[in-house]
């Protein structure tokens, strides 16, 4: 599979990563 | 497949220190050396670099400050590659990068300035204007939602509007009045975030411009006017009345109407305003008289001139203004009063007749003047002189009402008054005669002779009549005489009409018309018009042509011309045909001419002195008589076959004919003329000619004859028309010399005489009465001689063509004269021959063998009349009509005597008689004669 991983900044400021995986539609 | 958003940035900052904002893996790594890429918009497209990837780890770093106003959203394509290969190991990923709004653009009005307007008076919530303003940040956030708010006002005061936040509508608010503030200007906001403080605020000018409306009434600077001035006198500008308006200058709100409301019902003031100034100019326009009122006391009133607005409208009351005017007294000289008096009298009123009295007036008086003297002034026709003491005014001469300065009746003529002393007035006044017009005018008719058309004959008659209504049209055109069987007149107006013929010939016809006015007052014959000149001057001419027409068109086609019975020449009658149609007369066919010297000239023929020149060759029509028509054969069978017949008896008893057509056309009819016979003669004649107009020229010459009817006055007058071309007369040179003579006689021309070397023509005179003064023919019994010349005996040799004519009057009958010998020498043709008078002809004798003689004798079938005359049998009939002709060709030995032929030598002398409608019990031996 091919991935992607995208950085959020939750309310205080904390960087986390979240993956995101090709969906049907 | 698809990747949902996945990663976003804020627009305005620096968002490198949150790199890598995403990063990219394939599970190939595990098995296969990849290489990572991006691209799109942001990357390898403008703007370029923003986003950058490393490829071996697969991590997305931005690079550059972003603005959400420009991109809003970055779509990133990712791959994975083989990193020998190049091929991608993966399907591409799209990676969605949303950029956040921040508020960084403020509202932006539409307009830098918002100008609107309201009528004053206006109800509250009225809405005014609406004010437009928008925001770039991002739509339905509140970094782009504006909130509007007036910030102030000028002038100052209560607040007059009223904003609407959201939408940015303008509200009236309060009662304006633009006679307190023409005008407001309002400072509006307009904030983003809704109008929080933490808001992009804006600010725009809003002008606001009062309408006027008339809500203010009128009013005059003075509570009463007042001036004076002259009598007699006019003004335009003699008083200013200043009017005030608190509505808008210049406008119908403002300006003022002026108006009487007493005082002025003569209507000699008005009053005018002057849109610069407001100001009621008082004029005078009509003279003032001091005698009649001194003072005029006037009430004005103004309003405006828009109507009140409908606020105040109720609230206006009418309030007067008194105005004086004073009028001043001056010396007037003396005036007519009124300035114009009608006098009506008769057109036959006579000279002296006192028309009434016209005085002058002391106007400071109110008497007649006493201190003048009067004349008469202006007056074109001289018609009046007038008392100097009394104005008495009399008809200085005969009037007419027919007076070129008579207008509509009416004459007109000043009379003037003057003072007497060192100073000087004069008064004018105007007399108008109203004349009553009587018929003293006979209507005339002004018809010009024109060119008649074969085919579609027809003559225009129009009449006149200087007399007016009601003595004028409608008119009544009336034809007097034979012709009536073949024209009519047809009502055109009530002032003309067309004379058209059915059966148009080439023949003589002499048309008398008559004219008779509304009132039946005729055209006399005796009194001629004008037209009627040439009218009668033609018919003189026409009975100079008669014998020549008939000569040409009648000779029996036994001669030498006969021959030639084509084209331009007149057709001969068929020789030795009987009953047979004649055709009609073609010029140039007929036997030529011969020398009837030789059968007129002996002087010793029974019957008495025929020497006397003056008697020569005249053709006398009888008063009313038919002497000639356009009906010129017979249908009787077998007439004209007798070789020699009738010979001498139709020659002696030419003088008697005359005595014997004392017919008309009236009794033609009345006969019971063949009109069947006659309708196919004339139609026949018409379709040949339609079947040959294209070969022929339209030279022929016609002329037309016509007989007065019974009681109509002797020799009335002809017509002669001309076909031709009214501005080329060569077709003359196409004409025979017979028809072409006839042709020039028509047209007025000199005659030119046939090739003579001997002796020239004898003399062709017409003589008329002077037609300017008095064309009326002569009464019952006198002779007009229309060829006055005493022809001159004919040398041996020549041709001579008889154009004499007299018109002898009078009912009694001559006795026929015995023709003389007619062993002439010399050529000579007698074309016709009507004898009633004196002797008729005398030739010298000693001429050409060849004799023609054409003879047409048209008259009732009295067989007394005409027995001695004609060797015919007695008629039974007596009001049948006759016509015969002859055709006399006798060679050179013809019997000395025309009344008595010898026709033991018949074979010399070929005789045409015909009977036209022989009356039915008509015996056909007329034919018979020996």
């Amino acid at each position: 599979g091919f991935h992607v991983k995208v950085k959020e900044w939750d309310e205080n400021g904390m960087a986390r990563w979240k993956t995101f995986r090709r969906q049907k539609r | 497949e698809w990747i949902k958003f996945a990663a976003a940035c804020r627009e305005g900052e620096d968002n490198s220190k949150r790199n890598p904002i995403a990063k990219i893996r394939s599970d190939c790594e595990e098995k296969h050396p990849i290489t990572y890429s991006i691209s799109g918009v942001g990357i390898d497209r403008a703007p370029y670099g923003i986003f950058v990837v490393n490829p071996r780890t697969g991590e997305i770093n931005i690079t550059s400050i972003v603005d959400r106003e420009v991109t809003p959203v970055f779509v990133i394509r990712c791959f994975a590659k083989h990193s020998v290969t190049g091929i991608d190991l993966e399907p591409p990923l799209e990676l969605r990068v949303r950029v956040l709004d921040i508020n960084d653009n403020p509202p932006i009005f539409a307009q830098t300035v918002f100008t609107g307007s309201i009528e004053e008076s206006s109800m509250d919530n009225t809405l005014v204007m609406k004010i437009i303003a928008s925001d770039a940040d991002e739509p339905n956030h509140l970094n782009s939602k504006i909130a509007f708010k007036i910030e102030s006002q000028e002038p100052s005061g209560p607040p007059m509007f009223i904003m609407n936040k959201y939408t940015g509508e303008l509200h009236l608010a309060n009662y304006l009045d633009r006679e307190q503030h023409s005008s407001y200007t309002l400072v509006v906001k307009a904030s983003d975030r809704d109008g929080a403080a933490d808001g992009i605020s804006s600010l725009c000018s809003c002008n606001v411009k009062v309408i006027d409306v008339n809500d203010n009434f009128p009013t005059l600077a003075q509570s009463s006017f007042s001036a004076s001035i002259s009598e007699n006198s006019l003004s335009s500008d003699l008083l200013r009345i200043q009017a005030l308006d608190a509505d808008e200058e210049f406008t119908d709100n403002w300006l003022a109407e002026f108006f009487f409301l007493s005082g002025n019902e003569d209507n000699w003031f008005e009053i005018v305003t002057d849109r610069a100034t407001n100001q009621g100019i008082l004029r005078v326009i009509k003279e003032l008289n001091y005698e009649y009122l001194q003072t005029h006391s006037l009430i004005i009133g103004v309003r405006n001139v828009a109507a009140f607005h409908h606020s105040v409208a109720r609230d206006f009351q009418m309030s007067g203004t008194p105005l004086t005017i004073e009028v001043k007294n001056v010396i007037e000289p003396p005036r007519f009063h009124p300035s114009s008096v009608v006098f009506s009298v008769s057109e036959s009123t006579r000279v002296n007749y006192v028309v009434g009295t016209y005085t002058a007036i002391d106007e400071d008086t109110g008497a007649i003047a006493s201190n003048v003297v009067y004349s008469i002034g202006r007056d074109p026709a001289a018609w009046f002189r007038i008392n100097q003491n009394t104005g008495e005014i009399t008809l200085n001469k005969v009037i007419d009402r027919e007076s070129i300065y008579v207008i509509n009746g009416q004459y007109r003529a000043e009379v003037l008054a003057i003072t007497r002393g060192v100073t000087r007035y004069t008064a004018t006044g105007t007399i108008v005669l109203s004349i009553q017009d009587i018929n003293d005018n006979c209507p005339t008719i002004n018809t010009e002779l024109r060119k008649v058309c074969m085919h579609s004959p027809s003559v225009i008659i129009t009449a006149k009549d200087r007399d007016g209504d009601p003595y004028g049209p409608p008119f009544t055109f009336s034809i007097h005489g034979e012709p009536q069987t073949t024209w009519i007149i047809r009502s055109i107006n009530a002032s003309s009409a067309e004379l058209v013929s059915q059966n148009i010939d080439f023949y003589i016809y002499r048309i008398y018309i008559s004219v008779r006015d509304n009132q039946g007052r005729r055209s006399s014959s005796t009194t001629l018009s004008g037209a009627a000149i040439g009218l009668m001057f033609l018919g003189g001419l026409i009975f100079v042509l008669i014998p020549i027409l008939m000569s040409m068109s009648d000779c029996c086609g036994c001669g030498p011309g006969a021959a030639g019975g084509v084209g331009t020449g007149f057709e001969p009658v068929p020789e030795c045909t009987e009953g047979a149609i004649h055709p009609w007369g073609i010029e140039g066919a007929q036997p030529e001419d011969r020398d009837v010297s030789h059968i007129l000239a002996p002087t010793t023929a029974a019957g008495g002195d025929f020497c006397e020149p003056s008697d020569i060759y005249t053709n006398t029509y009888g008063g009313g008589g038919v002497v000639a028509s356009g009906v010129e054969e017979t249908t009787g069978v077998g007439y004209g076959t007798g070789t020699g017949y009738g010979t001498a008896g139709g020659i002696s008893g030419t003088g008697e004919v005359k005595g014997s057509i004392g017919g008309t056309i009236k009794e033609y009819r009345e006969g019971g003329v063949n009109m069947a016979f006659l309708d196919n003669y004339f139609s026949e004649k018409a379709f040949v000619y339609a079947d040959e107009d294209e070969g022929r020229p339209a030279n022929d010459c016609l002329l037309i004859y016509d007989h007065e009817g019974v009681g109509t006055p002797v020799g009335s007058v002809g017509c002669c028309s001309f076909i031709g071309e009214d501005t080329d007369e060569t077709y003359l040179d196409t004409l025979g010399p017979k028809f072409k003579t006839l042709a020039e006689i028509c047209l007025g021309k000199e005659i030119e005489p046939f090739p003579d070397v001997n002796l020239p023509w004898p003399c062709v005179n017409v003589t008329f009465p002077n037609p300017e003064s008095d064309l009326n023919l002569p009464p019952p019994g006198t002779t007009i001689v229309v060829n006055g010349c005493a022809p001159m005996p004919p040398p041996v040799g020549t041709t001579t063509v008889v154009t004499e004519n007299t018109y002898t009057s009078g009912s009694t009958i001559q006795p026929p004269r015995p023709m003389p010998d007619p062993l002439l020498h010399g050529n000579m043709t007698v074309t016709e021959t009507y004898t009633s008078g004196s002797p008729s002809l005398c030739v010298d004798p000693l001429r050409a063998s060849n004799v023609v003689v054409t003879e047409r004798v048209v008259g009732p079938a009295s067989a007394s009349d005409l027995r001695g005359m004609l060797d015919i049998p007695d008629l039974a009939d007596g009001s049948n009509v006759i016509v015969t002709e002859r055709v006399i060709a006798p060679n050179s030995r013809l019997p000395t005597s025309l009344s008595i032929p010898d026709l033991v030598d018949g074979s010399n002398v070929v005789v045409t008689e015909r009977v036209f409608r022989p009356a039915s019990g008509m015996p056909g031996s007329l034919i018979n004669i020996p």
